[in-house]
């Protein structure tokens, strides 16, 4: 475990958001969040799909205003995909 | 809708209380139930019954943490609940996560509004991007529960799959409706049709009647047609009245003792305010009817057989007032439903009629039928 805070605080958003991506907009679970690739990859795309859903801008990027809104209360239905 | 759009196949549906939270009262949460199902009741042909054992379409529990369907709750916050599509056993069930704090008010979790989601689920509903609808999957803490209103879109959804409350779609008689009809939704060429309230809005004129209100732009010859909730959430239906103050860009509407004001979509802070704040006596409980004379800056208001004026100058009611429509604006018929002011004429409906009222000249030119402006 990393002792830095900062870095574990990091890891634990990571974790978060790909759960969260997972768990409601389908992200294939074997993805690896935020790794660096020319087109965005994956978790990019579904953070898009997201932000486009719920009506935030759409940057693919983890800005405040996402984040601000994965954390509030929702239903436990994914938004998209399958429902399982 | 659900991938494969599942739906029951009957109109009369089941449900039971399997528990309870020990957050509420057992009669609050039987009455949130019971409420939120409801709203779905109006616009859809679905009933629903109570049953206290046994099978049931929809069964409803309270639970924490892994509870025997694979989708375990994860505490306080965060997931409030889940439901299923129709189907059977599981299927059409409606979970409520119990590590809330369930609240009739807003001050925890409102079993209602959720409940109101979760069972949208259960009749066949998917989630809504639109955040004005009731499906749209994040808990809206701002919501005044006593002023829920289903959107057009959860409207629409719904009205897909079961149709309207007198039309199922399953009717092979009648095809489905595009545009959702809601209950006892006016037609626009009834000849019978009167309105609550018309105002201007943006160039466009709009014609309350009931939940809805249709949207005429004089650029097109359809008039387009909206629950009054999907554009503003806290307006309440059933108008008395409206008006656009286009100075302000604001449209101020009525009903009882109260008014309120937006501005485009948004519904403007400090509202609603009571009538009496604009001077009107206490014996006046209502405003049938009112329009703003936008080159005068004078607002009119009609209550039974007189009106008031309002300086919008000195943001106050005129002196002298109120006067006898009928003493002012000859030709009118006593008491009005709707005005509104449009290529300088003042159009008054009363009914199913329509007085166009020339103010300069101070006579009505026409007697139109009022919904002449949908091109019945």
């Amino acid at each position: 475990y990393p002792l830095n805070g900062a870095a574990r605080k990091e890891g634990s958003t990571t974790d978060f958001v790909q759960q969260y991506l997972e768990r409601y907009y389908n992200l294939a679970k074997d993805t690896k969040a935020f790794v660096r690739r020319r087109d965005g990859g994956p978790v990019v795309d579904k953070l898009r799909e997201m932000q486009k859903f719920l009506g935030l801008e759409v940057t693919g990027k983890l800005d405040s205003d996402t984040l601000d809104m994965m954390h509030k209360p929702r239903c436990g239905v994914p938004d998209v995909g399958d429902f399982a | 809708t659900f991938p494969g759009m599942p739906k029951w196949r009957k109109t009369h549906l089941t449900y039971r209380v399997m528990n309870y939270t020990l957050d509420l009262p057992r009669d609050a949460v039987d009455s949130a139930i019971e409420k939120a199902l409801s709203l779905w009741e109006e616009v859809t042909p679905l009933t629903f019954s109570r049953t206290d054992e046994g099978e049931a379409d929809i069964k409803i529990l309270f639970a924490v943490r892994d509870h025997g369907d694979f989708i375990p709750f994860d505490g306080p916050g965060k997931v409030l609940g889940h439901a299923y599509p129709p189907g059977p056993g599981i299927y059409g069930d409606a979970h409520f996560d119990d590590d809330e704090q369930w609240t009739r008010d807003t001050s925890g979790t409102n079993l209602f509004l959720v409940a109101a989601h979760e069972l949208g689920h259960s009749l066949g509903l998917f989630h809504s991007a639109d955040p004005r609808a009731l499906m749209y999957p994040v808990y809206n803490a701002h919501t005044d529960p006593a002023r829920l209103r289903l959107s057009q879109d959860d409207v629409a959804g719904i009205q897909s799959l079961y149709g309207s409350p007198s039309v199922s779609p399953d009717d092979p008689a009648v095809p489905p409706e595009p545009v959702p009809p809601g209950p006892e939704t006016p037609a626009a060429c009834d000849p019978n049709l009167s309105f609550d309230a018309i105002s201007t809005l943006r160039g466009e004129i709009l014609f309350f009647k009931d939940r809805h209100f249709w949207r005429k732009s004089l650029r097109t010859l359809e008039p387009g047609f909206y629950l009054i909730s999907s554009f503003w959430p806290s307006l309440p239906s059933g108008l008395d009245a409206a008006y656009e103050d286009t100075s302000k860009d604001i449209v101020f509407v009525f009903k009882g003792n109260q008014f309120w004001a937006v501005k485009g979509t948004e519904a403007q802070a400090g509202y609603p305010k009571s009538i009496h704040t604009l001077g009107f006596p206490s014996t006046v409980r209502k405003i049938d009817a009112a329009v703003s004379d936008k080159e005068k800056k004078k607002t009119y208001f009609f209550v039974g057989d007189k009106y008031w004026r309002f300086d919008e100058n000195s943001q106050s009611m005129e002196q002298g007032f109120p006067r006898l429509i009928v003493d002012d604006f000859p030709g009118v018929e006593l008491k009005v439903d709707a005005v509104f002011q449009e290529f300088g004429f003042f159009y008054f409906f009363r009914g199913s009629l329509q007085f166009e009222f020339d103010p300069d000249a101070r006579m009505v030119t026409r007697t139109l039928k009022n919904n002449n402006w949908f091109y019945c």
